[in-house]
């Protein structure tokens, strides 16, 4: 086709594109230009919602998920719930790399990543802790709970079970803040 | 979220994903960005999607795998793109969601679905065309 090389992006993240693009005309595969167009959005944390600093969870950490995919033989390379290691899709890349596994999560995604030569590092910053200090301070709303007690869409937990469930519909809590 | 597809100049594809997910999640919750066939998918021989949104309800349905699987089956990336939508719009009428599609020959296209706050999708293309990141949109 007269229209390849091809870089295609989700959201507006101009530097990504232009990262990725960059690869392929010097030559890079397209493996290369995906790890390195994510990874320029890692750095810059994209619109809050890649890399470190954004999306706190409940307990005020953000955690990284990544994946990338070589389409020519089908390997993959994932990480979920990664902690500490800022170069997410890096990591994704040496899963498929360096194990004949596809999918790391946790604490032990954060340990491969340390042995495979990632820097461990706090991933909160003060956009972070002010995200979610003022959803302590709203009573922890938005809340992704459901059939516990005390009422989640009131008040912070700890949750405990409730007896008796009830089907409601999801509150859709993701939005162009906050999504994956 | 960045979903990102790469097709060099012999149609070789690779796709990734990046992100932090839901703002205040559940600590442990992990979306459809990981999630091979859900976040993204790649094959040489078809084409690339990724996809963005709610995870927790994307992720239940695969649209990377679908979408690659209606190009591969001869749709065209933006028809392939809307059909992996519907998919998830006959349970999730008011998701929020999108997803991107290129086949091997570097077609492409994007769709969405309407929802409060987002009735337009954009996103981003390089290609020989164009040798400079161009902003696109789809309206949902």
């Amino acid at each position: 086709s007269l229209t390849l090389p091809l870089v295609i992006n989700t959201w507006p993240f101009k530097n990504a594109t232009a990262a990725a693009w960059s690869v392929l005309q010097s030559g890079g595969s397209v493996l290369d230009a995906v790890e390195k167009g994510c990874a320029r959005c890692e750095m810059e944390q994209c619109d809050g919602s890649v890399g470190y600093g954004g999306s706190p969870d409940e307990f005020g950490e953000t955690t990284l998920d990544a994946m990338i995919i070589n389409g020519d033989t089908v390997e993959v390379g994932a990480v979920a719930d990664l902690r500490r290691i800022k170069n997410a899709i890096g990591v994704a890349r040496a899963v498929m790399e360096h194990t004949e596994h596809t999918l790391l999560v946790g604490e032990s995604a954060s340990l491969f990543a340390e042995n495979m030569g990632f820097v461990a590092e706090d991933l909160t910053t003060n956009k972070s802790v002010n995200i979610f200090s003022q959803w302590l301070k709203g009573n922890c709303q938005p809340n992704y709970r459901k059939n516990v007690f005390p009422d989640p869409s009131t008040s912070c937990g700890p949750y405990k079970p409730k007896g008796t469930f009830t089907q409601n519909k999801s509150a859709n809590h993701a939005n162009v803040h906050s999504h994956d | 979220t960045i979903g990102m597809i790469a097709l060099d100049k012999d149609g070789h594809v690779a796709a990734g994903t990046s992100t932090n997910g839901l703002t205040h999640k559940v600590p442990g919750r992990v979306g459809d960005s990981p999630i091979i066939g859900a976040g993204a998918y790649a094959d040489s021989s078809a084409g690339g999607a990724a996809a963005t949104g709610d995870g927790d309800v994307m992720m239940r349905f695969l649209p990377s795998y679908l979408a690659v699987e209606l190009m591969r089956a001869g749709a065209d990336p933006s028809a392939a793109c809307k059909t992996a939508i519907s998919r998830i719009k006959r349970h999730y009428s008011d998701f929020f969601g999108a997803i991107i599609c290129a086949n091997t020959t570097g077609h492409y296209g994007a769709a969405c679905n309407k929802a409060p706050d987002f009735s337009q999708f954009h996103y981003m293309v390089s290609n020989s065309e164009s040798d400079t990141p161009l902003l696109k949109s789809v309206d949902c």
